[in-house]
């Protein structure tokens, strides 16, 4: 007997949250701070606030442990702008729904990250989890909360107000069954590798024995802010035209693509028209579905669009890049590798590699940190187009770099769309525009190291001599 | 500006396209081959019907070609036992619905992927879906439809009726951009690798150039159909407790505890009640928060639960696997290896392993030929735990097999639930006792190799003496 049923989106995720990073305590811990980390620092940054980000991580009553699998507090608290409260709910309460749904350079892409921590807290030790947020520097609001999983929505169970001393925030309070033991390591790892690409953060790390770690601010310039851009027409299909369209006030097809489209101006858009066969003075609703779809494929086509314009991002840039790699790694040897905007599918990126050698902390052998809209990647590496450049696209041996040589290469891809191939972010899809770039800067750095090794070498020689 | 928005499940996939196999012309016509093939065999499967599936694509008209794509007209007919019309327009125009929501194995299991095809095709070519279906075997419903992405439903155009001659079945019929001189290998390896498990199939693919590959049912014998099953206490989090006693009509824990769980009998609830400490006449529905997470822990701790039981499974056996094998490969040796039943996280699993070595058609070297479900792997196979068994577990040179054998190793997965690490189904992931299974399985099947290759040389040396 064949029976039907709809799920929500968060029973789906209920149900598949492998695919969301949650397939075990050790790793479900890590992903918990990990999205509620990385709501605070792109909360911080939209608001041109320096982070300060605490992680709290409390092992929870004795009476609680289930083998290797304890309960835990974990709390994040952000100096950010903090969220109204009429948004507080749903913001972490319903999975699909965010404010980081633009064309704009984010760490959160897909509105759920905070969410499933708080489900997933949930479902393992039944607790509600506690947000605290004020946005008006008055009222602090706190609310304790349960997701309704089947239906998607947020449940309050308690909502206080008490005056604010002036400041903005956020923090997320939730107990989860989890395994600090076997993650203890990942996160700190977490937390060292953001402290490199946000050496303007204020991050501290407090772990169940009460040890605080801190990353302190170790600069306050910070990068300009990323912007929302247009969609470019190399990444408009015939959904998105036609949206534009019903959307659309202007009253020719010329002003429509230069109200509409990302970097283009009357003459680029006159040029198209008149290769895609339109009447530039047409009015966009006048289009037939057929001329949508003649459309969509002529801007495909049209080879004379300017390539995406990357000042919508916000790249790491060499000095921010020099001082996280300088205070986190000591290298004896930093060299770097900026690429040049390039895009995917109308989505522009830029591609920053660095590489660090020597000095006391970097153990001997390559290691590879990868780093996309500036989250940290620790897992699944061997999937990644990074470390398929580096494996298989280098030939190390024309650098003449000693196999166990203490080497750090650190990769940092901005987008607006970032390619990742899980809902997890654990790593990014090889796009060929994508794996060229990083093959470009690989090599660069590698020739920089080179020269440096050999300058070096040339140099011990001369003293021993 | 802070401003937020919640998106449907259709919108979330329709932007995220490449999560689910979406990424670019050639896979999207690959996806959208295999996720409608997949469907027609489960619904064949589940209604005890013997196969016919036909796959047609036809090429679009030449002028709405754009560089190397091309619109393709994809026609996926099955003899299966249809769908009821009030379910046809949601079964295929809604995201998150569908039939196997459900503990038993089956190829689909995410409630989307015939809709995602049917998304795609849209986009790229908005051209409405024609759908028929006879589920009565006396009308034969005909739908053009759309999907309204942003509200995640789907919009009838036009629904007709007509008489059937007695036959069940479904056709899908949608018009997509795609690149099959790309994707032309992938899509023939596939139906060649489904024909391999589903030799009691009859498949036939037609071409762009009207080329017909049949592949002919080799054998009526089918293997027994899997059954839904109840969850094993391993496999239960609060919120699927609370879940169940609150649908509970159970008097007792005891009675409570042997009509929702797996394998558990009365002495082994009474003998867990004492462990965990409860009482085993207490009303389920007396719970409180805290005894119910109480309860979960207990579960998870308990040692003395029967392991989950296969007999719900539904492998494809020793007799299917080699008749597959022998049809398609017509390798000189085959030697298959059946492990016995297992479990990850109360999800029972088998795993099943064959080796063809030699004949005309085997090239030389390991290639490695995945499945799940029945479902043929042909992409990201670096990534899956197969492939990381076979080139990182296994000691080769123990078994003496030169290295450049021609051999194909096939693996088959069959779970409630696979463990997917993609909604596109690419790979799985390494849980530790499938890792284990087919460890033991492979080294069972070299083990049998060496053993004929020891026998075959010496023969070949005896002959020449
Ligand atoms: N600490 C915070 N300060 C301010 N706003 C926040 C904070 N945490 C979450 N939010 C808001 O809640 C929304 C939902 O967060 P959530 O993590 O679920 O999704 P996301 O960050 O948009 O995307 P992703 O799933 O990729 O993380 C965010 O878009 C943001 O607007
Ligand atoms: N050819 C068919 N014959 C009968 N029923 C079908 C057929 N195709 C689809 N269905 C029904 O439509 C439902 C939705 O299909 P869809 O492919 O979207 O999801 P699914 O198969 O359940 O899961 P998955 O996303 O993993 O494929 C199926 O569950 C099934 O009930
Ligand atoms: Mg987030
Ligand atoms: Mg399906």
């Amino acid at each position: 007997k064949v029976t039907y049923s709809e799920i929500s989106p968060s029973e789906f995720f209920y149900r598949n949250r492998d695919l969301a990073g949650f397939s075990n305590p050790s790793r479900a811990l890590y992903t918990s701070v990990r999205e509620l980390v990385e709501n605070s620092l792109d909360a911080c940054e939209q608001a041109s606030i320096l982070p300060e980000v605490e992680c709290k991580i409390e092992a929870g009553p004795e009476a609680s442990k289930a083998g290797d699998q304890l309960q835990f507090i974990l709390t994040i608290s952000d100096n950010g702008p903090g969220i109204e409260a009429k948004h507080l709910p749903n913001a972490f309460g319903r999975v699909f729904y965010g404010s980081k749904y633009k064309l704009k350079q984010s760490r959160g892409m897909f509105g759920m990250g905070g969410t499933m921590a708080i489900l997933y807290a949930q479902i393992t030790t039944n607790k509600a989890v506690t947000i605290s947020s004020c946005f008006d520097g008055k009222i602090i609001h706190t609310l304790d909360m349960l997701i309704d999983i089947q239906e998607n929505k947020p449940v309050i169970l308690r909502h206080e107000t008490k005056e604010s001393d002036g400041k903005t925030g956020t923090s997320v309070r939730l107990t989860l069954m989890g395994d600090y033991l076997r993650a203890a390591q990942k996160i700190q790892d977490y937390f060292k590798q953001t402290a490199v690409v946000t050496p303007y953060a204020d991050i501290s790390l407090i772990d169940p024995d009460g040890k605080v770690t801190k990353y302190e601010r170790a600069t306050e310039a910070t990068p300009p802010p990323p912007t929302e851009t247009k969609p470019h027409p190399y990444g408009i299909d015939v959904e998105a035209l036609r949206r534009l369209i019903k959307l659309s006030q202007d009253q020719s097809l010329a002003k429509f693509m230069t109200a509409n489209f990302h970097r283009v101006g009357d003459k680029t858009a006159e040029k198209f028209l008149s290769f895609a066969g339109f009447e530039k003075s047409a009015k966009p609703k006048s289009l037939s579905n057929e001329d949508v779809v003649k459309f969509v494929n002529a801007l495909h086509q049209f080879e004379e669009f300017l390539p995406p314009d990357a000042s919508c991002l916000s790249p790491l840039g060499e000095e921010i890049m020099n001082a996280g790699i300088m205070k986190e790694l000591q290298p004896e040897f930093v060299a770097m590798s900026v690429r040049p905007p390039s895009a995917y599918s109308g989505f522009p990126f830029i591609v920053e590699v660095g590489i660090a050698y020597g000095g006391k902390q970097i153990p001997q052998g390559v290691r590879l940190l990868r780093f996309a809209n500036r989250i940290p990647l620790l897992y699944d590496e061997a999937n990644d187009v990074a470390f398929k450049v580096i494996n298989d696209e280098i030939d190390w041996k024309r650098y003449r770099i000693p196999q166990d040589a203490p080497i750090a290469i650190i990769t940092h891809v901005c987008s607006t769309k970032v390619p990742y191939k899980t809902v997890g972010k654990e790593y990014l899809a090889d796009r060929p525009e994508l794996e060229r770039e990083l093959k470009n800067a690989t090599r660069d750095i590698l020739r920089k190291l080179s020269t440096f090794l050999a300058r070096k070498g040339s140099m011990e020689f001369q003293k021993k001599k």
